[in-house]
């Protein structure tokens, strides 16, 4: 289903987001 | 024990959710941090993902005929859109002030937001694939319903002709179903039911031939055929009923459990 798939898209681009963000955190501790 | 019902949502949903609670740890532990990167890339990718699951989520609801889904999805759409632009903020706020703390407060909501947004929609159209096989089960139990009727063998030739394809359809919707589900006592009981109904059927065909054998024949224990085929059909139509139950649990506290 597309709508399966477009929520996939999602979850990796959120995924990326959210290990770039927590990259520059992970560093300080 | 896992959060999410089906094996296809746990798929997606788990591994950002883990994520997003790492990053709310990170943030506390981190206190003012380090500077955040810039985030407008992986932001920006978000917005696109977006954008393409609001014209899919649209068209969901455009082609379907299923009326909870065509009220419950833009709801769900409309989370996942605020959540975005929640991100889109704190992009544009750590940008200008990469320690900023609100920004890094809306970064978090807006990651939550997406995971419940995405989780909600998702939810959505899984309750509406359900619905569907409910309907396929529905439409078997309409079936043995007119079983006590059937009187003559050109009758029963066609109740068969009919009840055969949306048993078929049903209980490989059902059997696919229980596969997807990742709490075993919904599976194993949606395997059982199955089972049952899988073996009552041949024997209920039987019995119909039987009590429309013996009204040819004259009539003798008559009654005692009616009552075994109507028992039969019941017992094959509450094996649905509980299969209907189990389909619409999509948590394990509705089921009394854990």
């Amino acid at each position: 289903e597309m709508i399966l798939e477009a929520a996939k898209s999602i979850i990796t681009a959120t995924s990326a987001l959210v290990r770039a963000a927590s990259a520059a955190q992970r560093e300080l501790i | 024990m896992p959060v999410f019902h089906t094996k296809i949502i746990e798929s997606i949903l788990e591994p950002v959710a883990q994520q997003v609670s790492r990053l709310v740890i990170l943030h506390e532990e981190a206190e003012d941090g380090n500077a955040m990167p810039d985030l407008a890339r992986p932001v920006q990718a978000v917005s696109l993902a977006v954008n393409n699951l609001v014209k899919v989520g649209h068209e969901t609801i455009e082609s379907s005929d299923d009326a909870i889904l065509r009220q419950d999805m833009p709801g769900a759409l409309h989370r996942v859109e605020t959540a975005a632009a929640l991100l889109q903020q704190a992009s544009d706020m750590l940008r200008a002030d990469p320690y900023s703390g609100p920004a890094r407060k809306k970064l978090i909501e807006g990651s939550r937001g997406i995971l419940q947004g995405t989780s909600a929609l998702l939810l959505c159209f899984d309750e509406s694939e359900v619905r569907k096989i409910v309907k396929e089960c529905k439409k078997v139990l309409d079936y043995l319903g007119v079983a006590e009727v059937i009187d003559t063998m050109e009758d029963l030739v066609q109740f068969l002709r009919d009840i055969s394809p949306a048993l078929s359809r049903a209980a490989r919707e059902v059997a696919a179903r229980a596969a997807e589900l990742t709490h075993p006592p919904h599976a194993e009981t949606l395997t059982k039911c199955l089972d049952s109904v899988k073996q009552l059927a041949p024997v209920l065909i039987c019995s119909m031939k039987i009590y429309i054998h013996i009204l040819t024949e004259g009539g003798k224990g008559i009654e005692e055929a009616a009552e075994n085929r109507n028992y039969l059909a019941q017992r094959m139509a509450d094996e649905i009923h509980e299969i209907i139950r189990v389909l619409q649990l999509t948590s394990y506290v509705e089921d009394g459990g854990e």
